[in-house]
């Protein structure tokens, strides 16, 4: 493993941490997309079935772990906890959440490595997650108000992204069997859709204020 | 890996 990735993985894993943190402090959940979450929640899930069948290595066994119990946690304080759940943006976080899956669904059982269950989830999951972010990105033009962790949780996720071309182009170089355009293609997309929104967390940040959309 | 599937990233 080089240190784009693991770089890369912990980079998603803090912006986990911070949105727990950020609803265990605040008791509070204004701002996030619990379509996002939920999608998310589907990705991994779809994923990480792999647990089952094959072994990579104990630290890839315990990040899967670790994002699957984290989003289902999530998901639970936002929709079962009588603090947090009153403060979830239901009528701003309007997004439908087929718009995203049957598209990545259709596209998944067309292009694919293998015509397999397994394998065309897994490709599902490739796909729903390059743009399981929209229903946040919607929310946040939307409520415009944003506060400081959730901005930073957007941010680490972007930057996740970010970090994991590196660790493409790193092994595309060092590893000549490492070809898997159907991901690269799909984590492209996915980084794209931070573009606009690393553009304003930049600009707010270097006039030292608060994330302000246009 | 079959069809340049990488089974090690997360």
């Amino acid at each position: 493993m080089n240190l784009f990735r693991l770089a890369g993985d912990m980079s998603h894993l803090f912006s986990i941490v911070l949105i727990l943190l950020k609803i265990y402090t605040s008791k509070s959940c204004a701002g996030l997309s619990m379509k996002t979450q939920e999608l998310y929640t589907l990705v991994f899930v779809t994923r990480y079935l792999d647990l089952f069948y094959s072994y990579v290595s104990l630290y890839n066994t315990v990040m899967k772990l670790i994002f699957l119990a984290s989003s289902f946690g999530i998901l639970w304080y936002m929709r079962y906890h009588k603090q947090v759940k009153q403060t979830y943006d239901r009528e701003q976080d309007t997004f439908r959440h087929y718009i995203l899956v049957v598209p990545c669904a259709v596209l998944a059982l067309i292009v694919n490595n293998e015509l397999s269950v397994t394998e065309v989830l897994w490709t599902f999951s490739i796909y729903l997650e390059a743009v399981a972010i929209l229903p946040q990105l919607v929310l946040l033009q939307r409520t415009k108000n944003v506060d400081n962790l959730t901005g930073q949780y957007i941010f680490f996720l972007g930057a996740y992204r970010a970090l994991y071309i590196l660790n493409w182009i790193y092994r595309y170089w060092t590893e000549p069997k490492y070809r898997q355009y159907l991901v690269w293609a799909a984590g492209l997309v996915q980084t794209g859709l931070y573009a606009d929104f690393f553009y304003y967390y930049l600009k707010s940040w270097q006039a030292g204020e608060k994330l302000r959309l246009p | 890996a079959k069809g340049g599937r990488t089974k090690d990233e997360l």
